[in-house]
């Protein structure tokens, strides 16, 4: 039977999605990751200072959870 | 509440709407029914009036639509994104897409019901954003409400109300 994935690997492919869609990280590019995971915590700054959650710029429950909701598909915040 | 940033918004007050296609959901008199009561949820706080039209090109366009449905914006199956809208300007803005991959509902509470996604959607193509009110219709997480007794956030109606004013009728 096939081996699901990590639930980290999970998430992180969630508010992959999520912030680049809504909040404008850039598709990864480079194998550069801390200039990525650097923009990737200033978008995730953003999506939890809009929803009122604590502000940490890091992938917790509480976020993912607000990212897996349904939801309208226009970004929350303007490009 | 919050506005698009430029000046977003419609420069009349009689706009149009066309409902290009339907979903399998719904008959087409709840649809019909849904999309014009989710339209008067504004009309009743602003001057903004709406007229169905049948064919050509409307200021509000409305389509159910699956997948990449050719806007840059596609839509990713059952649940996560249930509709989009285009805040107002010529050509695409104004138009609403809702994912023809959700199950839209009149009544029920389960599925997402379509008037209180269209209510929404409509907010976005008469110029609002999402608004950080969880309380608010631009909220951008679905929310059900009841139907009967829903009226609108006052967080929405002084949002629209800043850009188009108060219904001279009331």
């Amino acid at each position: 039977s096939p081996i699901a994935p990590p639930a980290d690997e999970d998430r992180e492919n969630i508010a992959e999605n999520y912030l680049n869609r809504l909040y404008g990280l850039p598709k990864q590019t480079s194998s550069d990751t801390e200039r990525r995971s650097s923009a990737m915590s200033l978008r995730l700054k953003e999506m939890q200072q809009f929803f009122g959650l604590k502000v940490t710029g890091k992938l917790n429950d509480e976020t993912v959870e607000v990212m897996k909701k349904p939801r309208c598909g226009v970004p929350d915040i303007a490009a | 509440y919050s506005t698009f940033a430029g000046d977003y918004k419609w420069k009349k007050h009689d706009l149009t709407y066309r409902i290009e296609n339907y979903t399998p959901d719904m008959s087409v008199a709840e649809v019909d029914d849904s999309i014009k009561k989710a339209l008067q949820v504004w009309a009743d706080v602003t001057p903004l009036r709406f007229t169905r039209i049948y064919t050509g090109t409307a200021d509000i366009m409305i389509s159910f639509v699956v997948g990449d449905h050719r806007d840059g914006y596609p839509f990713d199956g059952p649940n996560g994104f249930l509709a989009h809208a285009f805040p107002p300007y010529e050509g695409l803005g104004g138009d609403a897409h809702f994912d023809d991959d959700e199950t839209f509902l009149y009544r029920s509470p389960e599925g997402y019901n379509l008037f209180l996604v269209a209510a929404h959607e409509f907010g976005h193509s008469l110029g609002l954003e999402h608004s950080q009110d969880p309380g608010a219709l631009m909220y951008p997480t679905y929310v059900y409400r009841d139907v009967d007794t829903f009226s609108l956030p006052q967080d929405d109606v002084n949002g629209i109300q800043s850009l188009y004013g108060k219904n001279p009728d009331i």
